[in-house]
């Protein structure tokens, strides 16, 4: 089954 | 000083529906360009972007950079006394630990002004690359919120498929299946009614229904919807705000681990 992935991960924190 | 004077004070108020159910703060940054705000979910899961141009505006004054950090319930509380007609300027001294909203009537019989107290956030700030997609996808953003109520019903995921023939949604649950394919629009007469398809690369990729719900709280802000798609990263929900900005949702997929 496919997992909820948070946004953070794709994006560079600043 | 900064002073945001808004005819339309209806956008404010819709904005504000836009964005409070899914966020309960954000800071509101202002400089000469406009007003910024970028907020994640309290689960950080999807991204909240906004962007007001200065030159949206009936008038705009932003004398030295402020960041006004609000609660949004607050606001949403205070827009909701202003009537849809109404002028709304939002304004603040420098380094003030207070923002004013105004609402003036049409016919400026009936003035009424609030005061908000601001709040010190220490949100993360988080940096989005320039993205080429794969696949977007125009349609008629009350088409998009209908899909995404409809399907919603069936289960907790919704699967986006797009190819060049169109664009399918699909959900799946205890009491079966819904499959709702849009193909693109042959001839375009509106283009606010067209479904419209840009497409390098079939995507598929599956998204949580109630963040999808969440965004569609922005419907009345625009006619049309815009998603974009790339395999593995996260969609973008853009409403564009008639000749004053957009409001646009990042939400990441489900993946597979």
């Amino acid at each position: 089954s496919k997992n909820q992935k948070g946004i953070v991960g794709f994006f560079n924190k600043q | 000083m900064f002073e945001a004077r808004l005819l339309r004070g209806s956008i404010l108020k819709k904005v504000l529906e836009a964005i409070k159910d899914l966020l309960t703060q954000a800071t509101f940054d202002c400089d000469d360009s406009g007003i910024q705000l970028q907020a994640m979910d309290n689960s950080h899961v999807s991204l909240v972007s906004l962007q007001l141009r200065a030159d949206g505006f009936d008038k705009y004054r932003c004398d030295r950079n402020i960041s006004m950090g609000m609660n949004l319930n607050s606001v949403a509380k205070i827009l909701k006394c202003a009537g849809d007609k109404d002028t709304v300027t939002m304004k603040a001294q420098d380094n003030a630990d207070t923002v004013t909203f105004v609402f003036e009537s049409p016919n400026q019989e009936k003035v009424s002004d609030y005061e908000m107290k601001l709040m010190n956030l220490d949100l993360e700030h988080l940096g989005i690359p320039e993205t080429e997609y794969s696949c977007t996808i125009r349609m008629p953003s009350a088409e998009f919120a209908r899909i995404c109520r409809d399907l919603s019903q069936f289960g907790d995921s919704m699967v986006i498929a797009c190819t060049k023939e169109g664009v399918k949604f699909s959900a799946t649950g205890e009491i079966g299946s819904a499959n709702i394919k849009l193909a693109q629009t042959a001839s375009v007469d509106k283009e606010e009614e067209a479904v419209i398809i840009e497409m390098d690369e079939p995507v598929t990729l599956t998204f949580a229904c109630q963040y999808l719900n969440y965004f569609t709280k922005a419907t009345s802000l625009s006619p049309q919807v815009q998603l974009s798609m790339s395999a593995d990263v996260p969609l973008v929900v853009e409403y564009r705000i008639q000749d004053i900005g957009h409001i646009r949702y990042y939400l990441a997929p489900k993946i597979e681990d």
